[in-house]
């Protein structure tokens, strides 16, 4: 359980993505948000052995890679009986959002690991269990999830649209900025792969209380349920 | 995140000199040896000469600058004042060169060599640059398809000019987006124009806060050079689904991307394992 091999041949050059059958595993640990109970955190470690081809079964490692994350489930569901708000559920539980707004730890992006413990536990301690992160600020970096991980925090993680580009202000902006959409999207999509298996990460939002330009929102929209 | 075989971060000895100050070119910046007009060496950062001073890696152009005393830390008081904005000064006022040099292992002598061999290839990781940038590298320029985009991570393959067993010398060109924007009118972001880059864009200011006189340009996220073997690893992807309405299993549906870098096929072994981080700041594998 838990422990797969598979044995893999690659043409020169070739890239491509390997799925693993999958695993079964019984009675996790589940991950709460802060206040439900505990975030236990499992690590997925992926090593590549290159054997030699004429039969000798002699392999070395090649590479490795490794990742944090967790069990649970989140379900969320636009409630009209309660006023059109969306309602959390968390492992089957219901969840009261207690959330706060997060713009980037710092200016000039002096950013480190111990900055993030402390200001997302900042949060954790004042009792809060989500955080949305802006997007006219960044995609927050590794080092602030796994400090969400460790405590708790639930993410909501915009991508970088705003009042910048909501066709408003003076002079007026432009909806359907920013210029180069296949930038956009291809950012987005290195960003999801970068952080998608935080327990933490709640779920994306294209922008700031708006949808990006119609055809960065389709691709997002495509592609991030795909990708779920 | 990648836990490759070998990694070498890369946060120290970085020295940094605004681009129209300096008359060397990228090629010539990082060839072995080169000597300065003055005759001191561009890498003796032990004695900056005049233009270059001691860069913070990651960071931004002017949390460089404001350690090393050219501008007053913009967060205090009315400091932010006193630092010229891009607006202003124009784009190639925070235009820099960004300097390090590293060692490589001889992977290929009798001590290493049974570790790598000769299927290891070296891989130069840049996790976040703002916005776009011009890589050079023990005197050839790297290429990227995706220069530009702040929240892009990018990796070049550097075998074929990384030196084992000796210096490896790094110079970044690093160029702020190419929409800055004018903040001179206040307000929410300006003239927003910053918004037609893929960068962040609080930058031109907000109603929280003052305008940021580089717009966050730097080489602002890790940057490291890593060692693997011929085919490598990336991007792993696990996702848990639970059998049932009661939680006590599930299902781990994982995958990863494998690239085989190098031009021969390759047969190799593939193994993923779950390790559960226990409570007793041990670690057991399930």
């Amino acid at each position: 359980e838990d422990v797969l091999s598979e044995e893999v041949d690659l043409e020169a050059g070739e890239n491509h993505l390997h799925a693993f059958s999958p695993m079964l595993h019984e009675n996790p640990q589940l991950w709460w948000p802060n206040g439900l109970g505990k975030q236990p955190l499992y690590t997925l470690q992926i090593s590549f052995e290159a054997g030699v081809s004429n039969g000798a079964p002699c392999y070395m490692e090649s590479d490795s890679c490794s990742c944090r994350f967790g069990f649970r489930k989140i379900e969320t569901c636009v409630d009209e009986t309660l006023g059109g708000g969306r309602r959390f559920f968390v492992n089957g539980h219901p969840l009261f959002i207690r959330g706060g707004n997060w713009i980037v730890s710092h200016g000039m992006l002096w950013l480190s690991r111990e900055r993030y413990q402390t200001e997302v536990g900042f949060h954790a301690d004042a009792n809060l269990n989500m955080i949305r992160v802006w997007g006219g600020a960044l995609a927050e970096r590794p080092e602030f999830y796994d400090a969400c991980d460790e405590r708790g925090i639930l993410v909501w993680q915009e991508f970088w649209i705003t009042g910048d580009c909501n066709g408003r202000g003076v002079p007026p902006s432009d909806r359907n900025w920013p210029l180069d959409h296949e930038l956009f999207i291809l950012c987005v999509r290195d960003t999801v792969k970068m952080l998608r298996n935080h327990p933490s990460l709640a779920f994306w939002v294209g922008g700031n209380e708006q949808v990006p330009a119609e055809d960065v929102n389709n691709k997002l929209m495509k592609e991030l349920r795909l990708a779920g | 995140m990648a836990t490759p075989v070998r990694k070498l971060v890369l946060n120290s000895g970085w020295i940094a000199a605004k681009a129209d100050a300096v008359r060397q070119t990228g090629e010539e910046l990082t060839t072995l040896n080169v000597v300065c007009t003055d005759g001191s060496d561009v890498f003796d950062a032990e004695e900056f000469r005049p233009g270059w001073i001691a860069a913070i890696v990651p960071g931004t152009i002017l949390n460089t600058l404001v350690n090393a005393g050219v501008f007053p830390d913009p967060f205090y008081g009315l400091n932010n004042e006193e630092i010229p904005d891009i607006a202003h000064v124009g784009r190639g006022f925070y235009t820099y060169w960004f300097c390090t040099h590293f060692a490589l292992p001889d992977l290929f002598s009798e001590g290493d060599g049974g570790v790598l061999s000769q299927c290891t290839r070296v891989w130069l990781q840049f996790n976040g640059i703002n916005y776009s940038a011009d890589v050079y590298l023990n005197g050839a320029k790297l290429v990227h398809p995706n220069p530009r985009g702040m929240f892009l991570r990018r990796a070049f393959d550097v075998t074929h000019v990384a030196n084992f067993g000796g210096e490896n010398r790094l110079a970044v060109l690093v160029h702020p987006p190419e929409h800055p924007g004018n903040v001179d009118g206040g307000g929410q972001g300006g003239d927003h124009d910053i918004a037609k880059d893929v960068t962040a864009q609080y930058v031109e200011g907000w109603d929280w806060i003052k305008p940021i006189r580089d717009r966050n340009t730097g080489i602002w996220d890790e940057v490291a050079v890593v060692l693997t073997g011929a085919v490598t690893l990336q991007n792993p992807h696990v996702v848990t689904v639970f059998e049932g309405s009661s939680l006590a299993k599930a299902k781990l549906h994982v995958s990863v991307e494998v690239t085989n870098a190098s031009s021969a096929a390759c047969h190799g072994r593939l193994t993923a394992q779950v390790i559960f981080n226990s409570d007793d700041d041990g670690f057991y594998v399930v």
